[in-house]
């Protein structure tokens, strides 16, 4: 499967209902500091479940647009992945996750219909997306002390990974 | 539990060092893990060593900020084939890089197209101009800080860097 | 010992935001330090503020990766101001910039040629363009892994940037 | 004042004796990574007296070119920089500053008079570089923490440069 559209509501600086996409196989987010590019990766972590200090807040409701100035515009803010991937007969289909901030506490979507965290997570380890391993997410600064981890820390992360 | 972590580490150390002979696109290049003490595997952990192309084998905390993340990009690779998501996400991973090993991270990613979708933040053109598609991000002044954004490019409509040199 | 503390601290409190504001080129932009227990100074320590241009008060933590390379390198030159030591060796403090701020720090640093020598690691065209002098690095096989060699360029005997557009 | 010359010899990537320079008002430093340039800036640290820990080795003896692969090329290195300022009358008078490495210990020269490590420093102070306040070397990937510090932190950083 792969990731095709990504669409945002008040989620950070992202103000309003926002689309964004498609995306290709190798798509480059690019523009300058301060513009918004490590929002976006936020708005995919926080999509596929990320805890909030792993998105530079300590709270969710924090990442409402506006909330760390004390204006939040909205008690919601809101991220929708649409990815697709071929079933058994090679046909693509989709299917749209989804979680939202309801004040401070996050809902979570599959094709509209509401569903715990464990289906959630449980539907997103179908397509091989661990959230808690991150294996496949480099934040910013983050890249060279993968390399430089000691001996015990890399065990856990080989821990969290298997 | 013991047996999956075995599992994983085992199928990583086989791919560790072909994948950063890959990115560094030098047969010279050597990496490898290994387990700190065999007979008790879980106490002391996991030690990752590599050797530069044309250098000898020397401690991690020798290698320049460049070579680490080459370092580290191979484990990334590596370690993610284990049990691999459709995409990726990597956030300015070039700040480090010179022109030439952007070049190969950049060739990398495009050999992999058919298997991993990839998502990168760069502020470096050498970088970027290898993408399919370019998501533009621009930040538009509102009442209450900035607004983002977006524009988004596909760059496959034009033809390749090479048949636009004048 | 306080004495001289509570001087230091005077004295960079009121350079830090005009240095930020001069770096920046936009005078919107605000830093401000403040000592944390005003009856106290010494014990809950001295925080440090920034406004990015366009933007509203709040955390250091909401700041982007560039914005907070900018806060930094106006912190360091407030407090060079205080007992300005004749030289500094800046290594790659571009990384995480884009072209419109290293424009802005290359343009600060040659402002402060008067009293101010810098010596910078760059991988980026951008900011050691603007250098009077380049030292370019290259490494050659020896037995023992790399040798550094060194080649120095004198910049100031060619035009400006401007007059060598064709 | 100003640093006009680095003289090099056996130390880190820098094999035999290399000189440096002339250093302009505005000098860059480039190259392929892994080519010595922050070996270089090493070279800046260590002549102006900084301890071994902030060179990226546990003991100075590790500084001798080949020592990390357990082939010291010899068992000194050295460096020395030319320091150029105007005396009173306005002329430019030149200093310089020599440490070598012998075996796991470190001697200082000024203009090849051998003195202690204590007059080596206050010689430097008068210049105005404090090598422990370091309020004018940035290392690499340090950049960003100097404005993150906690509170408390930043005071002792504030305590060091005073
Ligand atoms: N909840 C929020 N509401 C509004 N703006 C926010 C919110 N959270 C963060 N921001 C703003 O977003 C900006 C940072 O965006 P981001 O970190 O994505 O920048 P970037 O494009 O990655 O920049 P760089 O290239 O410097 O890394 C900050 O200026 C911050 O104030
Ligand atoms: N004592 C030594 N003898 C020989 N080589 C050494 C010694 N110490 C370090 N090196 C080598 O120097 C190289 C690193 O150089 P340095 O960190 O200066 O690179 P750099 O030019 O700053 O690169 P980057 O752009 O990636 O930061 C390493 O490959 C390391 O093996
Ligand atoms: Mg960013
Ligand atoms: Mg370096």
């Amino acid at each position: 499967g792969f990731l095709e559209y990504l669409e945002i509501e008040d989620f950070k600086s992202y103000k309003g209902k926002i689309k964004v996409g498609p995306f290709h196989k190798f798509t480059a987010i690019i523009g300058p500091n301060g513009s918004g590019k490590s929002n976006l990766m936020d708005a995919i972590s926080f999509v596929l479940g990320e805890k909030s200090s792993n998105m530079r807040v300590s709270r969710v409701s924090q990442l409402i647009h506006g909330a760390p100035v004390g204006e939040p515009v909205a008690n919601t803010a809101r991220v929708s992945a649409l990815i697709k991937m071929e079933n058994e007969e090679g046909h693509l289909e989709s299917i749209e996750f989804m979680r939202v901030i309801k004040d401070n506490s996050t809902h979570f979507y599959i094709d509209d219909c509401s569903v715990s965290a464990a289906d959630y997570r449980s539907k997103l380890e179908t397509f091989n997306i661990f959230i808690n391993s991150k294996n496949f997410l480099v934040y910013q600064g983050k890249v060279e002390e993968i390399a430089m981890k000691n001996p015990k820390e890399r065990m856990t992360m080989f821990e969290e990974i298997s | 539990r013991r047996g999956t972590l075995m599992d994983c580490f085992n199928f990583v150390a086989e791919k560790i060092d072909e994948t950063y002979k890959f990115i560094s696109r030098n047969p010279g290049a050597q990496a490898y893990l290994s387990v700190e003490n065999p007979d008790e595997p879980f106490l002391d952990g996991i030690s990752y060593n590599c050797v530069a192309p044309g250098k000898r084998f020397r401690p991690m905390d020798n290698l320049s900020g460049g070579e680490k993340t080459i370092a580290a990009l191979a484990l990334i690779f590596a370690v993610h084939a284990y049990r691999p998501s459709p995409f990726f996400v990597l956030d300015e991973v070039d700040a480090a890089l010179d022109n030439t090993n952007i070049g190969k991270v950049a060739d990398y990613i495009k050999g992999r197209r058919e298997d991993l979708q990839c998502i990168v933040i760069s502020l470096k053109e050498e970088f970027y101009s290898k993408a399919d598609a370019l998501i533009g991000i621009y930040a538009k002044q509102g009442r209450t800080g900035i607004q983002s954004q977006v524009m988004t490019f596909d760059l496959t409509q034009y033809e390749d860097d090479a048949s636009q040199e004048i």
